[in-house]
């Protein structure tokens, strides 16, 4: 008789179930309606299910986002979840679509849904890329720009997982910040 | 405690033929 572990059957489960949206841009329609939830999961296997059958960033039209947010907070700045909070923002050359769009965005979502950033894990929304032809970006989303220690730390283990050299500098701003900013920049409330 | 995975226990499920 085979003995099988409950390892063999078992799928692992998240500590959060996770919902992946997507953006198309289509200016003929409003914001909202250009922007799908595509899946839920809460497991590592339907993470991996639905990673391997969905597009990688560099392959989306220009205009297009995923967006891997904690189940019941919408990848808006308006929901409740996210209207306080801010993101540590990744901004890549377009030389970068190439040889780090895909590669970062993974370990973004590999972050998020192996809960790295330790008990700081709670202030994490979701993530978001932004794929554009200008430059693309990716982002984690935290629940509140006056939690420093979590943004922080987040800030300091995500710079790490992505290899971002020392010298170079990350920033973090507030959704407020952004949404009301005049000029193509906007002010850093954090940096790692 | 929190249900943490590291990213070499996770990337070791990607290719993983799926649960029956």
């Amino acid at each position: 008789q085979e003995i099988v572990s409950p390892e063999d059957y078992i799928k692992h489960p998240l500590q959060n179930r996770w919902a992946l949206w997507f953006f198309k841009n289509d200016k003929s329609k409003t914001w909202q309606a250009n922007l799908r939830l595509i899946s839920k999961f809460d497991t590592v296997e339907d993470f991996w299910a639905l990673y391997n059958h969905i597009q990688l960033s560099s392959n989306l039209m220009s205009g297009c986002d995923y967006c891997l947010f904690k189940d019941g907070i919408e990848p808006m700045w308006e929901d409740e979840r996210n209207k306080r909070g801010g993101r540590w923002l990744i901004t890549l050359s377009k030389q970068q679509r190439r040889a780090d769009l895909d590669r970062f965005w993974l370990e973004t979502l590999l972050c998020l849904v192996g809960e790295a950033f330790d008990d700081h894990s709670d202030d994490v929304c979701g993530a978001v890329v932004n794929v554009r032809a200008k430059g693309d970006k990716i982002s984690i989303w935290t629940t509140d720009f006056e939690n420093k220690d979590a943004i922080v730390h987040i800030g300091q283990v995500y710079k790490d997982r992505l290899g971002v050299p020392p010298k170079v500098i990350i920033g973090y701003q507030s959704h407020t910040d952004t949404a009301t900013k005049s000029g193509s920049t906007t002010k850093n409330k954090f940096v790692v | 405690g929190k249900r943490q995975y590291n990213r070499d226990f996770l990337l070791g499920f990607q290719f993983m033929p799926a649960c029956v």
